[in-house]
C-alpha cells in the first residue's frame, strides 16, 4: 500500500 | 505603499482561479522586485506559489515590503467584476487594512473601483531548496490537462515512470487500468515562437502532443491525481507545463505566465508504507 507523504517531510518550515 | 498596474486582468484572474481551490487564504508578499506568494493546502500535501515580477507590470511601485493577507474567495469575487482585457491597478497603503482594485476598460470609457478587506495571517513558509531534478518533462499544458483528466477516469493516483524510452503515465482502479507513453520529441521547442495561442486547442499544430524529456536518472513517482487536476487550472495561463521530478521528493509543476512570472506547484509523492 502507498502512503501520501506531506511536504514538511521534505522542506524545512520557516 | 504598493501601486501596480497590470495591462491584462485575465492574468490576475487566471492566477487566482488556479490557486483558490487549494488555498483558502494567504499572504501576498510585495517588495520592490514584485509580488510573490506561497501557501500549502490544509492537508500539507501540495504547495502553491507564484511570482509576478515588477518588470512584468506596466508600472510598479512598492516603497517598502508589505505582506497582504487575502482570502482567495473574496479576491475571486472581486476579479469576476473585471473583464479579461481590463487594465488592473492594485493599490495598498502602508499599514492599510484594505486592498484597492481599479479596473479600467481598454478604451478608458469605464472605470470600476473595488476593495477587499485584508486579513492578519500567520503564514507558514517552507524553505524550498533550488534543486536539480533528475527528470524534466515539458509538454503542452492542454495535453497535460487531458492526460490528468483521462487518468482520473480510472484511478486516484498516477505513476510517472521516466526512462530512456520516454515517460509513461499509468493508473489503475476498479474498472481497469490505463497508461500513456510519451516519447521524447524535440519539436515542442520549435513552436514557442509560433501561434502564441494560450493553451486551448494546442499551439502550432504538430507539437500539440509532443513532449520534451530531459533525463539524468530514471524516475518513478506516484502522485495523487486530485491535486494534479487542481494544478491544471493554471493551464489557460500558459502554452506549456514543465514537470520536474526526482525519486522520492516532491514533484514541481510549473506554468510560466508570459514574461511576468510563473505559477509553481509542489506535490508530495506517495511512498510505500
Amino acid at each position: 500500500a502507498k502512503k501520501q507523504t506531506i511536504l514538511s517531510t521534505y522542506f524545512l518550515k520557516l | 505603499m504598493l501601486e501596480a498596474r497590470l495591462l491584462q486582468a485575465s492574468i490576475l484572474k487566471g492566477i487566482v482561479e488556479s490557486v483558490k481551490d487549494l488555498v483558502r487564504e494567504a499572504n501576498f508578499d510585495c517588495s520592490d522586485s514584485g509580488i510573490s506568494f506561497q501557501a500549502m493546502d490544509e492537508s500539507n500535501v501540495a504547495l502553491s506559489s507564484f511570482l509576478l515580477r515588477a518588470e512584468g507590470f506596466e508600472t510598479y511601485r512598492c516603497d517598502r515590503n508589505l505582506s497582504l493577507g487575502v482570502r482567495f474567495s473574496s479576491l475571486s469575487k472581486i476579479l469576476k467584476c473585471a473583464n479579461n482585457d481590463d487594465i488592473v491597478v492594485i493599490r495598498a497603503e502602508d499599514d492599510a487594512d484594505v486592498l484597492n482594485f481599479v479596473f479600467e476598460s481598454p478604451d478608458e470609457s469605464k472605470i470600476s473601483e473595488y476593495q477587499i478587506k485584508l486579513l492578519d495571517i500567520d503564514g507558514e513558509h517552507l524553505s524550498i531548496p533550488e534543486q536539480e531534478f533528475d527528470c524534466v518533462i515539458k509538454m503542452s499544458s492542454s495535453e497535460f490537462s487531458k492526460l490528468c483528466r483521462d487518468m482520473t477516469l480510472l484511478g486516484q493516483t498516477v505513476v510517472i515512470d521516466a526512462a530512456k524510452e520516454g515517460v509513461k503515465f499509468s493508473t489503475y482502479g476498479d474498472i481497469g487500468a490505463g497508461s500513456v507513453l510519451y516519447k521524447h520529441s524535440s519539436s515542442i521547442d520549435d513552436s514557442s515562437s509560433g501561434s502564441g495561442g494560450k493553451g486551448r486547442g494546442g499551439s502550432g499544430g504538430m507539437s500539440a502532443r509532443g513532449c520534451s524529456i530531459e533525463l539524468r536518472e530514471p524516475v518513478s513517482l506516484e502522485l495523487s491525481l486530485k491535486y494534479l487536476n487542481n494544478f491544471t487550472k493554471a493551464a489557460p495561463l500558459s502554452d506549456y507545463v514543465v514537470i520536474s521530478a526526482s525519486n522520492e521528493i516532491p514533484v514541481m509543476v510549473q506554468f510560466d505566465v508570459g514574461d511576468i512570472g510563473y505559477i509553481r506547484y509542489y506535490l508530495a509523492p506517495q511512498i510505500k508504507d
